[in-house]
């Protein structure tokens, strides 16, 4: 199929299961496809999906099984989309699409979480005239405000979930927020705010656990951690 | 190079194997 049917089946009121296989057949397509068919989808096509996200995310709690589905599968989608200069660029200039990945921070849908907080962090290390670190931890003030709760909660709770891969997923934008901060205060406020939090607590649990993937992320924060208190 | 493709891949596996932590 062509860029372009993809964005008209987009553009249809599709119901949750129809929606949900054009997203995979798209996420395959997006992924396989050269880089001028991913051109070719474009803006437009990005626009209809970070529309399409925002929609299913408004729907709240009463979002059907498919419903949530679809938004992982959008997630999966951005990441495919955004595997090359011109995807990433139409992402960063889309004026939502950060604020729609952050909102995806849900732990209640641990294996979407897990992607997102990924490709969050992605964009924290992402070498960029702009500081995209900065943008995340904004996009994070802002949802937090809006739902009233502490910007690092759902990151805390997310480090809480029985999901080895979103503890990682959780340590690995916790590393990247603060291992990107030029100031030595801000890091120190940022992990501080964290520990008080509840990450002090909730690390001695996860340093009991043997898995690859977290040992690193833990090696990371502590070794960042004791480099910043000495330059303190 | 603009039709380099992998950057996600790239950066997703930095972050992973704690390689975009070292300090330069």
């Amino acid at each position: 199929k062509s860029a372009m049917m993809y964005i008209q089946e987009l553009k249809m009121d599709y119901k949750d299961t129809q929606m949900l296989s054009c997203l995979e057949s798209l996420r395959v397509s997006l992924n396989n496809n050269p880089v001028s068919w991913v051109q070719n989808f474009g803006a437009e096509g990005l626009a209809l999906l970070l529309n399409l996200l925002r929609k299913l995310q408004d729907e709240k709690e009463d979002n059907s099984m498919n419903g949530v589905k679809c938004q992982h599968e959008i997630i999966r989608c951005l990441k495919a989309f955004m595997n090359n200069k011109h995807g990433l660029k139409s992402m960063l200039d889309s004026e939502e699409g950060i604020t729609l990945l952050v909102k995806a921070i849900n732990p209640k849908v641990p294996h979407m979480m897990v992607d997102a907080v990924k490709l969050l962090s992605a964009l924290c290390i992402l070498e960029h005239s702009e500081n995209l670190h900065e943008r995340v931890l904004e996009a994070i003030t802002e949802e937090a405000e809006k739902r009233e709760i502490e910007r690092f909660q759902p990151l805390l709770t997310g480090m809480n979930v029985q999901n080895i891969a979103l503890k990682g997923g959780c340590m690995q934008l916790i590393n990247a927020l603060i291992s990107r901060g030029e100031e030595l205060e801000f890091r120190i406020h940022i992990r501080s705010e964290l520990l008080r939090l509840g990450l002090r607590d909730l690390l001695k649990e996860v340093r009991m656990i043997e898995n690859e993937e977290l040992r690193v992320q833990l090696i990371v924060f502590d070794e960042q951690a004791e480099d910043d208190s000495e330059d303190l | 190079e603009d039709d380099e493709t992998g950057i996600m891949d790239g950066l997703l596996e930095a972050l992973q194997s704690g390689a975009a932590f070292r300090r330069k």
